[in-house]
């Protein structure tokens, strides 16, 4: 379904992110990403801050996931 | 508001961030 294909999908992004497999991504990890996606610092930040919704500097899976659904949802919005 | 302009909003920086994913993917098999 639907569903099974965001949480697939959300699950291998959090993997380019969380490169070493901590189950989490931390904000240097998000950094890294500098190079590899056209976003600068800055934003690689705001993206982080944005996710990590109880502000604890970790992001789990289950926090990144909210944020790309929330992503897919106003996508869909014409 | 001067922070609604499209790709500055934590919104707009989020979407770049996973189109940016979803390219990525997409982009390189």
């Amino acid at each position: 379904s639907g569903q099974q294909t965001m949480l697939g999908k959300a699950h291998e992004f959090f993997q380019i992110c969380d490169t070493e497999g901590k189950g989490f991504i931390a904000r240097c990890d998000m950094q890294r990403l500098h190079g590899e996606l056209p976003l600068s610092h800055e934003e690689l930040e705001k993206v982080f801050d944005t996710l990590d919704t109880d502000g604890n500097g970790f992001l789990t899976l289950e926090e990144f996931t909210t944020g790309f659904s929330q992503f897919l949802h106003r996508e869909e919005i014409p | 508001d001067p922070n609604m302009k499209a790709g500055t909003t934590s919104e707009g920086v989020l979407a770049n961030f996973f189109n940016s994913l979803l390219s990525k993917k997409t982009g390189s098999p």
